[in-house]
């Protein structure tokens, strides 16, 4: 097991970012994509305790060691992919959403998702005019090895290319689409399977939202210069 | 003292039309809590979306059975207030000493209105956001907590052309919410653009210090043999007073087989 503690001073009504001291693992066991390995999960666990009143709140998570890359290869225009450093040939399927009425339900995604490992994909791609998919859709990609490629909220037909031409600009507030996107993000990035963040469907979205994704998507410099992931726009 | 950590709400909702209920959020969650599913209330589904609940008490038929849905009206043809609902519950939440509740949505579609024990909270726009409320200040002393949301459609819902199409007239696309619900090559126009209480309602109760989105990234060196996590977490000290805190991280694996840890 891992277990570190750090000792902080909190000043009253304060909201602040800690980053613990890296923790060390010496050869993990590795996330694998289905048909390349195990899926190997930790759980990670967080609490905090306020001196004389206990523990105050905590955290936990199942995450997966895995290094994922991926690039545009000149030859064929295609996106290529690595997990761990070794290419993946993608076996992708389109994911729109488990139901029209959003009946969202674990055991639905669970079997759902497992159907689609047993039928040997590798990977789901969540279209952009479905859903910023649930943790529990995350969950079983965790834990059946089926990477995720989540579109933002933008599509070909409805934004600037459909018959007839509409929303050009994309949604009237862009700086709620941020907001949302952000959000989502911070809800589903400590997922393994989450290997790609995409703009949307057969369209690029507007100039300043698109800037805005790349930049927040792209990795914090600290940890820019040995760990290239995928995790861009 | 309540255990710290998260209590979902996903039973014992009513829901009714907001254009049959005279009463305001204050009367709901004060003097009138609706009693049981009795006209205009009917037994609500959350997680889920007003179509999915009168579905649930039949007063839809299948909207994916045969044309089933041409006989469901259409959010266009009947106004949006047609499909803005009252949902309301009740939840047992006492706190004591420095206890912190924060009320949790981690989605709406489109937006919403909460009331709870009588005060009232905007939820803003955006299908694809988390909504969480401070409410230790407005827990009901005994315990007893009266929630009521009033849930409003996306502001532009749109006309599905005679002619079908993909996306409809694409209006859905001026708010951030999910676009299929106009209808698609692959489904058929949704009634109520899926408005609704649509994902995890939880109450989570903490301590002076909370613990918010923490981020974790590894990276590997020497042929994945060195590998480190790193570990950055958002905290709030909700108190009046400097919180001297314990932080602790701690990594398991999953044991596999029947191997226990002793």
């Amino acid at each position: 097991e891992h277990l570190q503690t750090q000792h902080l001073s909190i000043p009253p009504g304060a909201h602040v970012q800690y980053t613990f001291p890296q923790l060390f693992f010496y050869k993990p066991n590795l996330w694998w994509p289905n048909g390349m390995g195990e899926q190997s999960l930790y759980n990670v666990g967080i609490t905090v305790d306020v001196k004389g009143y206990g523990e105050s709140d905590s955290w936990s998570h199942q995450f997966g060691f895995r290094k994922v890359e991926s690039h545009i290869d000149d030859a064929t225009g295609g996106r290529l992919f690595k997990v761990n450093g070794q290419p993946v040939f993608i076996r992708g399927g389109n994911w729109t959403l488990s139901d029209g009425l959003l009946r969202l339900s674990k055991k639905r995604y669970k079997t759902d998702i497992k159907f689609h490992a047993d039928m040997n994909f590798n990977m789901l791609r969540c279209w952009g005019g479905g859903l910023a998919e649930r943790p529990e859709f995350y969950q079983y990609c965790d834990i059946y090895g089926l990477l995720v490629w989540q579109e933002f909220w933008i599509t070909g037909d409805v934004d600037g290319r459909g018959d007839p031409v509409s929303n050009p600009d994309g949604p009237l507030d862009h700086d709620l689409f941020l907001l949302c996107a952000r959000d989502t993000v911070k809800l589903l990035r400590n997922h393994p399977s989450l290997a790609l963040w995409v703009g949307g469907n057969e369209q690029i979205p507007p100039e300043d939202i698109n800037t805005a994704l790349k930049n927040d998507l792209k990795l914090h410099p600290h940890f820019r210069s040995f760990n290239r992931t995928s995790n861009s726009v | 003292m309540v255990a710290i950590g998260k209590t979902k709400l996903d039973s014992g909702w009513l829901a009714a039309r907001s254009t049959e209920v005279d009463l305001t959020g204050v009367h709901l969650t004060t003097t009138h809590p609706p009693t049981g599913p009795s006209s205009p209330w009917i037994e609500a589904v959350v997680p889920g979306t007003v179509l999915g609940t009168l579905l649930k008490n039949n007063l839809v038929p299948d909207p994916f059975y045969g044309l089933e849905n041409e006989s469901i009206i259409d959010i266009a043809d009947s106004g949006r207030e047609y499909y803005t609902f009252w949902f309301c519950t009740k939840f047992q939440c006492k706190v004591t000493g420095d206890q912190h509740v924060d009320l949790n949505f981690r989605g709406i579609n489109y937006s919403a209105e909460v009331y709870l024990n009588g005060h009232k909270k905007i939820l803003p726009k955006g299908m694809f956001r988390r909504h969480s409320l401070d409410v230790t200040d407005i827990l009901h002393p005994d315990g007893q907590n009266l929630l009521a949301v009033l849930v409003h459609p996306p502001d532009h819902p749109g006309r599905i052309p005679p002619e079908g199409g993909q996306g409809g007239d694409h209006e859905i696309g001026k708010d951030v919410a999910a676009q299929y619900v106009e209808g698609w090559d692959w489904m058929t126009p949704i009634r109520d653009r899926n408005t609704g209480i649509w994902d995890e309602v939880s109450i989570s109760v903490t301590g002076r210090v909370k613990i918010v989105d923490p981020h974790l990234v590894s990276s590997f060196f020497d042929d994945y043999k060195r590998v480190y996590l790193h570990t950055t977490t958002e905290l709030e000290n909700r108190s009046a007073w400097v919180a001297e805190c314990s932080l602790s991280i701690q990594v398991t694996t999953e044991l596999e087989g029947n191997f226990f840890l002793v």
